[in-house]
């Protein structure tokens, strides 16, 4: 599998797991794409981090550092 | 800050199931202990670990497998911890991390356990990237403190501590003295000796004090003596007075013109302190849980104290008798019991006070007899609890002491 699209998942699942993304209620885990760049935009600027709406390095590098297992309540969208 | 949730009540109990393996034991319980105590700094919570049973809060390491987990980690590196928010109170850290101390390598086990014991109270993750309720670690801080924003999120939720009033001189005091050297004093002997303290102390155990030893006492006998200097450390012998306050959980001591404060056996920052509020020699200390308040005793006066608030002690001392009905003055000793009587102690015999502060009918009594199990005794057959009232067969034993053990852990 590309190794991009490995970490395209992986980078999905952070996103999924520490509340950035929703998990849509019905229906399996197809995202609009506006959903995902919304959330990693949240990511990136409650980790201080240039807020592109892209998958870039320095977010993926952000995502591998070591945290807490709870939820972040950083996109309001999520959060409500 | 985010509050997830709070404890309805602020005294809560803790209790530390097991340790990592890349730790000290003695060590990684430092590390949590202090993760209890950034927090009670800042808010007016109090924690007590329990060794065994129910606990409001339960620290635990697990891996990839957890029985009673379905948070499962993953390994070393990404996910450290996580924890229930209120009143679930779990806290589980990932037992494959490198958990050390001191240094910057591996993953900190007190800055981690700090955050979760945040989550266990109540807050979510901070958006101020610095702050300890961040989600991501920041590594090891040789002076980590809580963040402003880690202070404001615990106070939203249980208010400010009550800051212990104190004189600023005495503020910004240092330890004014280093500890006396003692001459070490000969092993005493409990039933003949005059007790320099004596202490209801955490947990119902009833500690006395005499020369460089300590012992416990309870209904089914007498504890080993310990030397003073062993449980405590840094305090010395021939002490004035003791009294532990089950309101702040602080222990007491007194000697000359200092005062010693322990959380258990460990001494709290800055102590000991010099008395100047109050007159230096003390004869006697006690705790009346009624009012919540200290009584200092000395010659034929006391003071009485709130720890937390402050006390006006421009009409003090004011007269023992004004107050305690038939004690004696310069008693060498007092105490609060679990009967919510008081006790004080002179030479060899001991006065009982009833809930009116009143010393009760057929006191004063011999401390060896009723305190120290010294001679043998045809235990009354008055039925237990009720007021035991001298007889003519026998001398009884004092009923009001509970069971307790009689070593100290």
């Amino acid at each position: 599998r590309v190794p991009g699209l490995v970490e395209k998942e992986m980078a999905m699942e952070y996103l999924l797991q520490y509340g950035y993304l929703q998990k849509p209620l019905e229906g399996p885990n197809n995202f609009k794409p506006e959903d995902i760049t919304e959330a990693l935009r949240a990511f990136q600027e409650a980790s201080e981090l240039p807020v592109s709406g892209q998958l870039d390095d320095a977010t993926r590098a952000r995502m591998r550092q070591p945290r807490c297992g709870l939820e972040d309540p950083f996109n309001q969208k999520t959060l409500k | 800050y985010l509050l997830l949730g709070r404890w309805r009540k602020k005294h809560l109990t803790f209790r530390i199931m097991n340790l990592p393996s890349t730790l000290p034991p003695h060590t990684a319980q430092a590390a949590l202990h202090q993760a209890f105590q950034y927090w009670s700094n800042v808010a007016p919570l109090t924690f007590q670990e329990v060794k065994a049973g129910r606990a409001d809060i339960r620290l635990s390491f697990h891996g990839r497998q957890s029985l009673y987990c379905s948070n499962a980690f993953d390994g070393p590196g990404r996910v450290l911890a996580h924890a229930d928010i209120p009143e679930l109170g779990s806290v589980h850290f990932d037992e494959d991390e490198f958990w050390t101390e001191g240094t910057y390598r591996g993953v900190n086990l007190r800055i981690i356990a700090a955050h979760e014991v945040g989550h266990a109270l109540g807050l979510g993750h901070s958006r101020y990237t610095q702050a300890l309720m961040a989600p991501v670690y920041h590594g090891y801080q040789p002076h980590f403190k809580l963040h402003p924003d880690d202070v404001a999120g615990i106070q939203a939720l249980y208010g400010k501590k009550i800051p212990v009033i104190r004189d600023e001189e005495e503020e910004t005091e240092q330890p004014t003295v280093p500890p006396v050297p003692t001459e070490p004093s000969p092993m005493p002997d409990p039933c003949s000796s005059e007790l320099d303290a004596m202490m209801l102390g955490p947990s119902g155990k009833t500690y006395a004090f005499k020369g460089d030893y300590v012992w416990t006492v309870s209904d089914s006998g007498r504890g080993p003596l310990f030397r003073v200097s062993a449980l405590w450390k840094g305090l010395p012998g021939n002490l004035d007075a003791a009294v532990y306050s089950p309101r702040t959980q602080w222990i007491y001591f007194f000697k000359g013109d200092r005062v010693w404060r322990y959380v258990n056996f460990r001494m709290s920052p800055g102590f000991p302190k010099k008395l100047n509020k109050v007159e230096p020699n003390l004869d006697a200390a006690l705790y009346w849980p009624f009012n919540k308040k200290v009584f200092l005793f000395k010659g034929s006066g006391y003071w009485q104290w709130d720890e937390l608030a402050h006390t006006d002690f421009s009409s003090y001392p004011k007269p023992i008798k004004g107050l305690f009905t038939g004690v004696p003055n310069q008693p060498s000793a007092a105490t609060s019991w679990q009967d919510g009587r008081l006790y004080f102690f002179k030479g060899k015999v001991y006065w009982r006070l009833n809930q009116q502060l009143r010393v009760e009918k057929g006191y004063p009594r011999n401390i060896a007899d009723h305190w120290m199990h010294c001679h043998p005794q045809t235990v009354d057959t008055t039925p237990s609890g009720g007021d035991t009232t001298p007889s003519g067969t026998g001398t009884i034993l004092d009923t009001t002491h509970s069971a307790i053990d009689t070593t100290l852990n």
